[in-house]
C-alpha cells in the first residue's frame, strides 16, 4: 500500500537546509501496524506529511496503492486524500468555528454520504471517544485531551484503508490513551493498515512492525531494539 | 505563596454547566515542588490558568503571595503575570510572527531588561533546550517536541519566583523529556515554587507533594496514592 524509495524532505530557509527525511526506502503492505519512535525533531511528523500527501518530496519516489503519486491529478489527490487515508495530526487542527459533531461529520459530508448516515456515523465515534454530550460544543470548550479524542473520531469517520496516527496519546493520561489504543487496535483487526508515530512505549510493543527514526533517517527496528 | 479558599470556576454554554474546578482547598507554600495528576478532562488545565491569572473564579478566593487577586488593580496583575509567575502552556501559543530567539526574549523586553542582558539571556535558555541553531527560525518550522522545548524556556526567561507547567512532555521522547525535566528540577533548586500538570509518572515521582484531580475535586495523595 505504501511504497517509498530514496525519499527525502528539505526545509530551506534563510542559508539553513535541514534535512527532515533523509533518503528513505519504506514498504508498508496493507493490513500491517507499523509504529515508528524517535526523538524529538527526528522527523516523524515530515515523513507523516508526506505519506498523507500533505507535502511533496524533494527527491525520490512515493507509490501509494501501487500509483506514483507525483503523476497524479488533483482530484485524484483529493480523493486519496478523502477516501482512502485517514489523518490523526499531533496538534489536532480541529476546526474553531464548528461544533464537534460537524467536525467529526466533515470527511462524511465531503464523501456525499446522506445526513442520517452522518448523524448515526458521528453518535456512534463520540460514544467511542467518550464524548457522547458533548457533541454541541466547540473545540476551545474541550480540554487538550478531549480534543485529541475528536481528533481520532473525525480520522475514523470514513473508515479510511489506510491510517496515519502522529503521536495519538501524548496529551492523554493513561486510562484515555489506553481507550484509544483500543479503538485503533480495533479499527487494525477489521482491516485497516496503521501506521503510528509515537513516544508510547505500550504502542510500540503493541505494534506488529516498530521503526526508528534518527536525524531524517529510518531504521528496521529488530526485536532487540524496544524503545 | 498560593492560597486558594474553596474555589471553584464554571463554564456555562447553551444549557450545560461544566463545574471544571469544584470548591477546591489548596496552599502551595514557597519553594516546593507540586505535581497534580488526573484524567483527561478533570480541570488540570483549568485550575492552572486560575492560578496563573489567566482566568477568573466564580466562586471562592486565591490569595497569590499573600494579596486577594480579586482585590488587585489591572496594572498590579499585569506586573504579577509577568514577574512574578512563568506559565508553560498546554500547547505552547508560541506566537508564530515572532522568531524563537524573539519568543523567548520577550517577557524580558515586557519587564524592560536592556538588550544586551537579553540577548545573553536567551542564548542561555536556547542552549539549555538543545536549540541554539534554532534561534532565527519561527515556531512553524520546527517539531512539536522543539516548539514545547521553547515554550519553557521562554517560561524561565525572567526567572519568576512561581513557575506553573501543563503537560511539559506530553510531545517529547523519554531523552528530550528527561531533559525537560532537568531543567525545571534545577530551577527548583535554585528556589523557584514549582507546580506542574502531568501524566508523566517520572515528574509525579519526582515531586514533594502529589495531588490528584478527579470531576474538578482536588485530592491530596498520600504516598500511597502514586499512580
Ligand atoms: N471554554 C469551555 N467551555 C466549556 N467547557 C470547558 C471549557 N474549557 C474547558 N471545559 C471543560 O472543563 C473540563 C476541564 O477541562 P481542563 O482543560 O481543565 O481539563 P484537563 O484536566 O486539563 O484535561 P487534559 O488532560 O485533557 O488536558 C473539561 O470537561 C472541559 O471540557
Ligand atoms: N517548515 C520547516 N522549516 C524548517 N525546518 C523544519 C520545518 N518543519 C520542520 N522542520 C525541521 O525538520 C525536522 C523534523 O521535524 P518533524 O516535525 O518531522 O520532527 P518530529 O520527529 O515529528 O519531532 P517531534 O517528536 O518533536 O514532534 C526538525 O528539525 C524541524 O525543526
Ligand atoms: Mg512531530
Ligand atoms: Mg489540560
Amino acid at each position: 500500500i505504501i511504497e517509498l524509495v530514496a525519499a527525502s524532505k528539505i526545509y530551506r530557509s534563510d542559508n539553513i537546509a535541514t534535512l527532515a527525511v533523509n533518503e528513505i526506502n519504506l514498504e508498508i503492505y496493507a493490513g500491517e501496524f507499523t509504529a515508528i519512535v524517535g526523538q524529538s525533531g527526528s522527523g516523524k511528523s515530515t515523513l507523516l506529511s508526506v505519506l498523507g500527501l500533505l507535502d511533496k518530496l524533494d527527491e525520490g519516489s512515493y507509490k501509494l496503492g501501487g500509483h506514483d503519486v507525483q503523476k497524479l491529478s488533483r482530484e485524484q489527490l483529493a480523493d486519496l486524500r478523502c477516501n482512502q487515508l485517514g489523518f490523526v495530526f499531533q496538534f489536532f487542527h480541529l476546526l474553531g468555528d464548528l461544533t464537534i459533531k460537524e467536525n467529526i461529520g466533515l470527511p462524511m459530508s465531503l464523501s456525499g454520504l446522506s445526513q442520517k448516515v452522518i448523524r448515526q456515523r458521528t453518535d456512534e465515534l463520540l460514544e467511542k471517544v467518550d464524548l457522547s454530550h458533548r457533541g454541541q460544543h466547540y473545540p476551545n470548550q474541550l480540554s487538550g485531551g478531549q480534543q485529541q479524542r475528536v481528533a481520532v473520531a473525525r480520522a475514523l469517520a470514513n473508515k479510511p484503508p489506510l491510517l496515519l496516527v502522529d503521536e495519538p496519546t501524548g496529551n492523554l493520561d493513561s486510562e484515555s490513551g489506553e481507550a484509544v489504543l483500543q479503538l485503533l487496535a480495533e479499527e487494525h483487526k477489521g482491516g485497516t493498515t496503521l501506521l503510528i508515530v509515537t513516544h508510547d512505549h505500550g504502542i510500540a510493543n503493541n505494534a506488529g512492525r516498530l521503526m526508528k527514526m534518527h536525524d531524517g533517517r529510518l531504521y528496521s527496528a529488530g526485536t532487540d531494539f524496544r524503545p
